[in-house]
């Protein structure tokens, strides 16, 4: 099963490694840019994580939503992984307004794995297609979130949101949904 | 099967967006640094995969060997994936010494994704334990091969090295064994 394995992978080689820094990074930088407002809500010191259940994935948030905009980055973590010296792991921060025009700052992107099952499900020789992928999302989803549950590294550090693609015809579907978490 | 969504994941998540760079990122880093010799070799100019039979990977190669030295890495290859902007991926240069003393210069690395089977491994939940592992390991190498032979992204850019472990007791097996390549 894709989706168990990927769950695994993402939560052993990117959650777990990333989620005990991610409030140091916060904090250095709130320090480096002058916004003081920055990351003031009770959701937002986590990595939201976007799961869309027809995993179509954009690379930059701003095109889904006029109502996001990229905001910097947070400051790189890098690692040694593997043989790759300094590897680099980081997230980006988005402000996101809300039906009063008010901005909100926060830690957001989509789970990476599930481009692999979008890829996968269009590569007649990887094994599934689109009927199943919509399967392994929810597989992904239920997996990733069990296995979160029980780790103490990333405990209060994440929100996994799922998208349910029946809103697509609102244009500010994503940021409405982000801004509830 | 765990083994095959890690591949394919490696190869688009990764190998396919990676590899049609690295010539261009080598070119960049001849003309940056002094050596002249480097790259010289039919081999060297691909980035050589490598995969313990066994899933054991170190994080830094001459911690595996001593004849192995890290060098520098290759410039930075920014791409927005997934709502992380500028994300970054690079690849580190090792020099290994040969048996009489000969330095050669080499893109390397052990794939990543065979960290992952080693942490399920050991994970109660994860559903598969030491016996199973290397099955999956070998399972891995075989679905990644069929992959990039059939891909044209990353003809001629890559070298997949599956490393016995019958040979732990050779204190310079991993050198070797990259030469031969
Ligand atoms: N958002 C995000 N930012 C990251 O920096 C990151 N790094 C990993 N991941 C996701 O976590 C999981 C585990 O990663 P792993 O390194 O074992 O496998 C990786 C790894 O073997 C290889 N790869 C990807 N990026 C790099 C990289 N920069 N350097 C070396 N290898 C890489 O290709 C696999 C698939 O990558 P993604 O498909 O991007 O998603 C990964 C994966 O689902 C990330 N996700």
């Amino acid at each position: 099963n894709v989706a168990h394995g990927l769950a695994w992978s993402f939560y052993l080689g990117y959650l777990r490694l990333v989620l005990p820094y991610l409030e140091s990074s916060i904090e250095t930088f709130c320090a480096t840019h002058r916004s003081t407002q920055l990351f003031g809500g009770r959701g937002s010191r986590k990595l939201l994580i976007l799961m869309p259940l027809n995993a179509k994935i954009s690379h930059k948030l701003e095109e889904e939503d006029d109502r996001i905009r990229f905001y910097d980055n947070l400051p790189n973590n890098e690692i040694d992984r593997a043989g790759v010296r300094g590897r680099v792991y980081k997230h980006s921060v988005y402000r996101v307004m809300d039906e009063h025009k008010k901005v909100h700052e926060c830690v957001v992107e989509y789970a990476t794995p599930l481009l692999t099952l979008y890829n996968m499900s269009h590569e007649r020789t990887a094994g599934f297609g689109d009927p199943e992928r919509r399967q392994q999302v929810l597989l992904f989803f239920r997996t990733l979130q069990d296995i979160l549950e029980h780790s103490l590294e990333c405990r209060n550090r994440y929100k996994l949101i799922l998208l349910n693609d029946e809103h697509e015809d609102d244009p500010h579907f994503l940021s409405k949904t982000i801004l509830k978490h």
